[in-house]
């Protein structure tokens, strides 16, 4: 697969590309690649994310962020929040209408956003993939010069069928898997204390394991992250380790 | 855009085919079809489950059933369970490897999982979509005579963020949205039963109305849910409204 073995042309400016993947929707991928952001913000890096969900862009809305970017010279311009530089599909394409960009189109759509944005000089670059091992997560990571890949999963085995194949796919293009996350991990009921294994139970870190993959940990089911997500204000977990790993 | 109008072929001897969409991944989409396949062949329609999530194919999983189909006279023989006939990537691309088909020939196996499978008789062919509103998904409802599309979320303010843009995307092809279900809507503790909102509350009625759709109800998050899903024995709720709305 030529496509594999081409050299990645590197993006001026950015020392590191993260990118943030998942086998299947659902897991919480954005809400990790969102809070790594923050994280690496608050650290006191020079932090960007690029949400390239293009169909599902959730990234406005998690970080309480909604207007159009401006273009200069024909470069976008980042909208910050935060101290993290962004750039969606959201901000471009807001509202309730599917995307009706497809196939070539929307390739150079995302070739813009990773080359045609002001992003100035970034320490980390995040990049929020489409969850799944489809075309534009596909020929994202065969065209960006990324340093590594974070997968997340959640326990449950459905998840964890989906991430094998996204590890599989970041291998076959040859980008560093920095590690699995596994999220939901269980849930604390808040009344009563009782822990609940909605989705399951130790089957991120044996696929880890079994994949010879960092595993970076567990992080639980707990509903203020979902509640920091629909508001625009993320929990930012300071405690989890993906920082330090990607750092 | 003119693949919108071009008037659909029905596929002989199948008389409804209900889609499951959803705006984004790990709503429950793939539980919602699943047992609702499983639910009408209880009660004693011929019903068939056509897996169109290439990229991420749960249902060999979740229904428990992992062999390679035969051909006879280049159709597919569909594999059967618990009295529905199936079809799926996963039984084609069985393992970790992703899904290597992009583009043309991917749409060309999936006019053949329509047409070129041996479904025989069915009074009803769930369709499992793939998430979102991409490629695949589009290019299946504009192709296949699809009698009516349930949507699936979840009440968090992200997954009926895509929600919207998935009940679009059937009006803009004419495709009648039966319903949107809300899944995982509530949690009760096993143990101390007490109800805790892990993904919010309302906001899939909420969506229903202000969209003019039809609120087929809410299904709670249940671990007895993700065990029969992650084990192949779902529980096909039988009090679930779905098949009464799809029928
Ligand atoms: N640890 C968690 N606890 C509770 N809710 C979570 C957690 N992680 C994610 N969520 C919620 O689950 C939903 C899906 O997460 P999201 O990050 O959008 O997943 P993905 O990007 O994989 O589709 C969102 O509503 C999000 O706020
Ligand atoms: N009501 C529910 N309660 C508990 N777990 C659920 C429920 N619905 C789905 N799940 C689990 O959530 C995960 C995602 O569901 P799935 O049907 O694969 O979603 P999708 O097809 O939208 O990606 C699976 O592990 C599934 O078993």
């Amino acid at each position: 697969n030529p496509a594999a073995e081409q050299p990645k042309q590197p993006i001026p400016g950015i020392r590191n590309l993260i990118a943030v993947g998942s086998g299947k929707g659902g897991v919480g991928k954005t809400t990790v690649a969102v809070n790594l952001a923050i994280s690496l913000a608050k650290l006191g890096h020079k932090a960007g994310l690029l949400d390239a969900d293009v169909y599902g862009p959730n990234v406005p809305l998690m970080m309480g962020v909604q207007q159009t970017p401006m273009a200069v010279d024909n470069r976008i311009i980042p909208l910050e929040k935060d101290g993290v530089k962004m750039m969606s599909m959201g901000f471009l394409n807001p509202g309730d209408k599917p995307l009706v960009w497809r196939g070539p189109m929307l390739h150079s759509v995302i070739q813009q956003f990773l080359r045609g944005v002001d992003w100035g000089e970034l320490d980390h670059l995040v990049i929020d993939l489409p969850p799944g091992t489809g075309d534009v997560a596909l020929s994202l990571i065969q065209t960006a010069p990324i340093t590594g890949a974070i997968v997340v999963t959640t326990p449950s085995d459905v998840s964890l069928e989906d991430a094998r194949k996204a590890v599989n796919m970041f291998r076959q293009v040859r980008v560093e898997v920095l590690g699995l996350v596994e999220n939901m991990s269980y849930l604390i009921a808040p009344k009563s204390g009782e822990r609940i294994d909605v989705f399951g139970s130790g089957g991120g870190k044996r696929t880890a394991d079994a994949m010879q993959v960092h595993f970076l940990g567990e992080l639980p089911l707990d509903p203020q992250v979902r509640i920091g997500g629909d508001s625009g204000k993320p929990v930012a977990w300071g405690e989890t380790s993906d920082p330090h790993a990607a750092v």
